[in-house]
């Protein structure tokens, strides 16, 4: 399963 | 008022180049230190991150911070009207709608204009902190390039191993399976061809194929590429570009389904 990258940084 | 010149459009093409695959769009942020994009590819899986520092440029001059959203194929379209010697100046007024890439031949007999809309994008900004890796390879960006493409005949996906010994790329499907070791280079002659490997502690992570490929489209601009992992953290990918800046790559890991 590919997971998202969003899950792992914050939004600047 | 935003200006910035290269004598060369060569390197701007390559930059092209190796983000136009996964990228429909980008909004370039310009303020006096340089050049910066991050953008996700639509599926927001991987994100690219380009820095162009102002002192790398034959001429730099911004006297606002500005962003400037493009269409990344219309870019394209246009750098592709410009001569591999060409100088290349990117110009926008403060607050402008519209950005013009200027191209003067080396003699200065032909001189185009070309001048696009902008886009006004919502595009999400990613916060990465500065992060010590539990792996960090670097290695002849052509063979990294020559692996992706390799492997990727074989699985969807590459596991890529690191050990102090070396670095292993395998890739298993219908066909049957692949193994690619790299030991770490000792004494080499030519720095760029050289293989090393800094670990703190062994990973193996399991990336997509596509998007490695995708990365390796960076593969002009630099002789070398550095691999940065950890366990269950987005692998980086990154192509220096010399005396101008860097691109790297984010790839979060595929995890059992």
């Amino acid at each position: 399963m590919q997971r998202d990258i969003r899950s792992f940084y914050k939004t600047a | 008022m935003f200006e910035a010149r290269l004598n060369n459009a060569t390197t701007l093409k390559k930059i092209l180049d190796a983000i136009k695959d996964l990228l429909n769009e980008g909004t370039f942020d310009c303020s006096d230190s340089g050049i910066q994009l991050q953008a996700m590819d639509n599926s927001h899986v991987s994100l690219v991150s380009l820095t162009l520092r102002s002192d790398g440029f034959d001429k730099f001059r911004c006297d606002r911070n500005l962003s400037m959203g493009m269409n990344l194929g219309s870019m394209a379209k246009i750098l592709k009207c410009a001569n591999n010697d060409d100088t290349v100046t990117i110009k926008a007024q403060d607050n402008a709608d519209t950005v013009t890439f200027m191209f003067e031949s080396q003699n200065q007999e032909k001189v185009s204009d070309y001048e696009m809309k902008l886009m006004n994008l919502d595009q999400e900004h990613l916060g990465i902190p500065e992060t010590d890796y539990s792996c960090v390879v670097r290695m002849p960006a052509m063979e990294f390039a020559r692996i992706c493409r390799d492997l990727a005949q074989f699985s969807e996906s590459v596991v890529i191993c690191c050990t102090k010994e070396g670095v292993k790329f395998s890739a298993s499907g219908d066909v049957g399976s692949a193994n690619v070791k790299l030991a770490q280079t000792f004494n080499v002659d030519k720095e760029e061809e050289a293989i090393v490997i800094e670990m703190q502690e062994p990973v193996v992570l399991t990336f997509a194929c596509r998007y490695l490929n995708a990365f390796t489209k960076a593969t002009p601009l630099s002789n070398q590429v550095q691999l940065s992992m950890s366990a269950d953290v987005p692998l980086v990918v990154e192509y220096r570009i010399a005396e101008l800046g860097h691109i790297r790559y984010y790839l979060a890991p595929k995890i059992e389904d």
